[in-house]
């Protein structure tokens, strides 16, 4: 069971390597994975024993096969089908970003009660009618959902949730969720306005 | 001289304890402030050491105290003066979202090259043309900026930023930041796809 902190860290270490990659490069000291995600190469090498013993040559770790194991863990399949409920601005945005696809994680539907927007296309998935919800989620194995509604609609969006096979939300909404359900559903918060703390620190000083 | 790993930490417990504080809640121990945050108590009490000492009754922490010290070392200035570059989908969303503000950043100004955003208000701010972004910024006592624009247009961006007196960016283009000029700008990259890693660890288990 690996500490939450470690996923985080690991999320990054994902990133930096599959850059990495791009430009060319083959091996990568726990040294310098430390340096570009700002942590010590201890927490690195820390962090990577929970995933597994990866052969370490004089030089570094293989980044392809890091890569490799590190997304299968994190991932436990190569694809997700996502679906993102609020097709307003911020859902839009989330829709169009090549970055999840690239990630495996695949934008299969959006989701309004908004007739205007109902059957419109976003990015390469359709916006369809909430009520579907249920419906549409477990027709098309979608197991994650990205919120992205106004709070006041949060009450209606949980009750859809609760019912349908979600196991996976990530939270872009203010509101503490809470599903009227037994079955377990993972929640992730995203407040961007804590980059904006962090980033204001490293600012001033 | 805080750890940034501490850094990214406290910008959670901020956001906790302001939460709890709209409960109504005066005190919070490092137990609770740990389970909220998922991390050890004991990682708690030595972030909040960086701040300085916190008189901790038998029960934990006074809930105002803390939010109020841990706030001002992170932000320096009660508030900041925000720019958004990019008045797409992503620009749209972030320049309407409460968040910032009640965190004390602000967005006064998103900057375009479309004639047909230019002089439209978003949120409580205008859409400049980003030929004006040095006289604008400099006029408004922006030092912040959050950077929405599509991969191509990163190039011209960076340079209206290096020109400029911005000092620190939140970058949410998947590109590595460039910026040809001596002054120190603080760089922080937000990818959305590292959530949905955690989330589809946290689900799959
Ligand atoms: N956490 C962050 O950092 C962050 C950043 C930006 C926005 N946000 C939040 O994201 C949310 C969306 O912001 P936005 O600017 O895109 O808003 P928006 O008004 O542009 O979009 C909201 C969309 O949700 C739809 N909707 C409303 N009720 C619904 C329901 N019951 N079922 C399905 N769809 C419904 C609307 O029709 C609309 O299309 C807000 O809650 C905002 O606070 C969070
Ligand atoms: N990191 C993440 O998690 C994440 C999530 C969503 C989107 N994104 C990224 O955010 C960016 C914006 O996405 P979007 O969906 O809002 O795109 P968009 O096409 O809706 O908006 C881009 C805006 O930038 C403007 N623009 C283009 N060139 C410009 C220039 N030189 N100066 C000023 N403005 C300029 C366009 O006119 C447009 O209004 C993209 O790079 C996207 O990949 C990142």
């Amino acid at each position: 069971n690996i500490p939450i902190a470690s996923v985080e860290r690991v999320a990054k270490y994902i990133r930096c390597l599959k850059h990495l990659q791009k430009k060319g490069e083959e091996i990568v000291s726990s040294k310098k994975l430390a340096e570009h995600t700002q942590v010590t190469p201890e927490q690195v090498r820390k962090d990577l024993s929970y995933f597994g013993k990866f052969g370490k040559t004089g030089t570094g770790y293989n980044i392809k096969k890091v890569v490799k194991r590190l997304s299968n863990i994190l991932k436990g399949r190569k694809n997700w089908n996502v679906c993102i409920i609020g097709a307003g601005a911020l859902g839009t945005a989330l829709s169009r970003y090549q970055g999840f696809k690239s990630a495996g994680y695949n934008i299969v539907a959006l989701f309004d009660k908004d007739p205007e927007k109902i059957g419109k296309k976003i990015g390469s998935a359709e916006v369809y009618d909430i009520k579907k919800f249920s419906d549409i989620t477990k027709k098309k194995d979608i197991k994650l959902a990205i919120i992205a509604v106004p709070a006041e609609s949060i009450e209606e969006v949980e009750e859809y949730i609760a019912k349908s096979q979600i196991k996976g939300v990530l939270n872009f909404v203010p509101v503490t969720l809470n599903f009227n359900t037994k079955r377990k559903i993972a929640i992730i918060e995203v407040d961007l306005a804590q980059k904006l703390y962090i980033l204001s620190y490293l600012t001033k000083k």
